[in-house]
């Protein structure tokens, strides 16, 4: 699965998400990707989401607007709902995967829950990086 | 100046240094550059975010590496089904596809179910007759084929489990198509 949030100069968020899904799948599974809210989100006020991993805890824990319901109704920051959302919740529930996300003031976060997830991001002030595993 | 910028996936699971090779540890981080790099380049230009993502995303999809387009994941019947969205965060339109298996870039069908129809997602025979309608680019089931893929679903139906994105490291020899380099990369076993 792969996916990309982006802030443009305008301050216009946008996020999007392409899978082939799961190996194996039968009775035309459909998991996460295409369901807004639950695998991609992107609201001005908040921020832009994509996720990967198992669709099917994402769609039950509606995890891309959480995130964002957790920045507009609690104050939390983008790194503070997206890490409760992945690292805690998800993982609570049973769910494996990660999501990468984009602020309205160009913040970005990049939780995952498994071992590894291909990343990376690149904001106008020069901050740049691309990262594989967990430790980086 | 407002800050502007993208962040990127191109999937999980788990991904072990010891079980990455040095020539697709390099393979998957230039391909992630190079994403970054068209989806930045729009950015810069004053493009709008949701250009971005879809300048970012195909180069992802046309990359074999990541499961999604050129590449996919196959299902039980051996069979290429992709699923793709997009939305914006100005007026919260957003768009989808699911199911479709002749679409070559799935994110440019969500992205014209978002901006050229009333409907929010559309699913497998009428979302593809959609894109054709909207003229996107059709592409026959063997372009999103890949040896890996298929060879990943034959030991997945062995097991009778289903897979998702990058999971389990066993290392596996592939043959590249392009440059006949043998590597090991990944495989991507999540199960379900």
């Amino acid at each position: 699965t792969v996916g990309c949030a982006a802030l443009d100069k305008n301050g216009n968020l946008a996020a999007g998400t392409s899978t082939g899904g799961m190996t194996n799948k039968r009775w035309n599974r459909i998991g996460d990707s295409p369901i807004i809210g639950a695998g991609t989100y992107a609201n001005n006020a908040t921020c832009a989401v994509s996720s990967t991993g198992h669709g099917e805890y994402f769609i039950r824990s509606v995890v891309a607007y959480d995130i964002s319901a957790l920045m507009e109704y609690q104050s939390l920051s983008l790194k503070e709902a997206s890490e409760k959302v992945v690292i805690k919740k998800l993982v609570e529930r049973g769910g494996s995967g990660g999501i990468i996300a984009i602020d309205k003031d160009g913040n970005v976060s990049m939780p995952f829950n498994t071992k590894g997830m291909y990343r990376g991001f690149r904001l106008s002030n020069g901050e740049a990086k691309i990262a594989i595993y967990e430790e980086e | 100046q407002l800050k502007y910028g993208l962040v990127i996936h191109g999937g999980a699971g788990t991904i072990l240094r010891e079980n990455m090779s040095a020539e697709a540890e390099k393979a998957y981080r230039q391909k992630l550059d190079e994403s970054l790099a068209a989806g930045y380049a729009i950015l810069e230009q004053g493009g709008e975010a949701t250009d971005a993502v879809i300048a970012a995303i195909q180069v992802m999809e046309q990359s074999e590496l990541f499961n999604a387009a050129k590449g996919a994941v196959f299902t039980h019947e051996g069979r290429n089904e992709m699923d793709a969205s997009i939305m914006r965060g100005d007026d919260l339109n957003a768009g989808a596809v699911a199911g479709v298996r002749h679409i070559k870039s799935p994110i440019s069908a969500a992205k014209a179910v978002m901006e050229q129809s009333p409907h929010v997602l559309l699913s497998g025979a009428g979302a593809e007759e959609f894109a054709t309608e909207q003229g996107l680019e059709m592409a026959d089931t063997s372009y999103f084929f890949t040896e890996r893929r298929w060879k990943s679903l034959q030991r997945a139906i062995e097991r009778e489990k289903p897979e998702l994105d990058h999971d389990d490291q066993k290392k596996a020899v592939e043959k590249s198509p392009k440059s006949s380099l043998i590597y090991s990369v990944p495989e991507d076993y999540k199960f379900g």
